[in-house]
């Protein structure tokens, strides 16, 4: 299947939070959005690693709008003990960048360029998540139109075309 | 904007790779996703959350297709010097699943729904990753119907019918 690589979207609106180990048994991922719903924060992107060998913890952390972070930092705070986790950090500066398309799932040469953008302009990936249609990556807030910049001329893109996202 | 949750889809085709504690330097996931690219490797989801603080290290997780664990595996392990990581895993023995929908970024309580669905019955999630068109879990290969029939319950799905996955 060929890829189709239709547009660079961005977003400086976000905050990141990562809830550092999380015991890793199951209804922890349940308490943490529990307590995230209950205070009525939005979400954007999860994401979850596999669980450190040594400790048996995993980290999770989750974007929302800047404007909610302290909100949903106390909230969760609040509920330390009971989930058990070891701590939470709440980072306003993030940057979000996503490649827009369909069909990437089989196109490993589409990750490769996207990174070699990236690594070329000298940013550092803090998070990445993908699908089928998109590969998001977070990075440091001033980072992020030096990215934009760098994946545009990877893919030929027309800086002035924001890719419509919806996923 | 009204969550619509379309369907559950599930996938025991893959297994899991993790690369564990790669640099936090620009250009290590470069590295790493140019080596599966060369080896012509398919990949699906990629994770990776922040890093260990106490280390300056991610971890790198991607699923592929069980048939080509082993190639992607040995072909890291030959470039383990040149990209720095400590160590890399294969399990073969996962299930993916995915809640599958519209809106589901500004709705806490449909993240909150799908992973109470999962403690009830008794299901881990070992890795998560969302979009605004899907949640995402990576759980046992062994609690994968479980987890299905849980979920398909939780938002009153018909079990005949199998979401189409775009996301
Ligand atoms: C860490 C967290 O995801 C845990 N494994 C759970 O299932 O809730
Ligand atoms: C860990 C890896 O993602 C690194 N931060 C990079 O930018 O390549």
């Amino acid at each position: 299947e060929q890829p189709i690589v239709s547009g660079v979207a961005h977003d400086r609106s976000e905050g990141k939070i990562t809830v550092y180990g999380v015991p890793d048994v199951p209804g922890k991922a349940a308490e943490v959005f529990n307590v995230i719903a209950s205070a009525n924060v939005n979400i954007d992107m999860i994401v979850q690693n596999v669980p450190r060998v040594e400790t048996g913890r995993s980290d999770i952390s989750f974007t929302l709008p800047i404007t909610e972070g302290k909100q949903a930092t106390e909230a969760l705070r609040a509920a330390q003990d009971e989930i058990g986790f070891e701590d939470i950090l709440l980072n306003p500066h993030i940057g979000k960048l996503s490649l827009v398309g369909g069909g990437m799932r089989s196109n490993p040469g589409v990750s490769a360029r996207f990174f070699d953008a990236l690594h070329q302009a000298g940013v550092n990936i803090d998070m990445i998540s993908t699908s089928e249609i998109r590969i998001s990556i977070i990075t440091r807030e001033d980072m992020l139109d030096t990215a934009v910049r760098a994946v545009h001329q990877a893919f030929n893109l027309d800086a002035d075309e924001e890719a419509t996202v919806y996923g």
